[in-house]
């Protein structure tokens, strides 16, 4: 995967999380997911903690970035 | 650093969320 393709990728993900087009992400807009992700509750607030790495409650597209390329780079996308 | 330590506890929760993402994305079951 290209670095393009990251980036764009990223972006994709992260409006589909960000669907109000806020420009970043909070804990209600990562339970929205719950329907539509095979998560629970408690592993999409995993998933928010561990993205959300100031700890103020809001993801931003680079703090959605980062989680994303350690992702990535720690495991293979099979 | 707490931050270190819960990426390391969630690592598999985080791939579990981005690896939905992309299937969600590709229509993959």
């Amino acid at each position: 995967m290209g670095q393009n393709t990251i980036l764009e990728k990223t972006r994709e993900f992260f409006q589909m999380c960000d669907i109000e087009n806020k420009g970043f992400i909070n804990r209600r807009d990562m339970q929205r997911l719950n329907g539509e992700l095979p998560l629970s509750a408690e592993e999409l607030e995993n998933v928010f903690d561990t993205l959300d790495s100031d700890g103020n409650g809001f993801l931003t597209l680079d703090e959605f970035s980062s989680g994303f390329s350690e992702f990535l780079f720690g495991r293979k996308i099979s | 650093d707490p931050n270190m330590k819960a990426g390391a506890a969630n690592e598999g929760v985080l791939a579990n969320f981005f690896n939905s993402l992309l299937s969600k994305k590709t229509g993959a079951p």
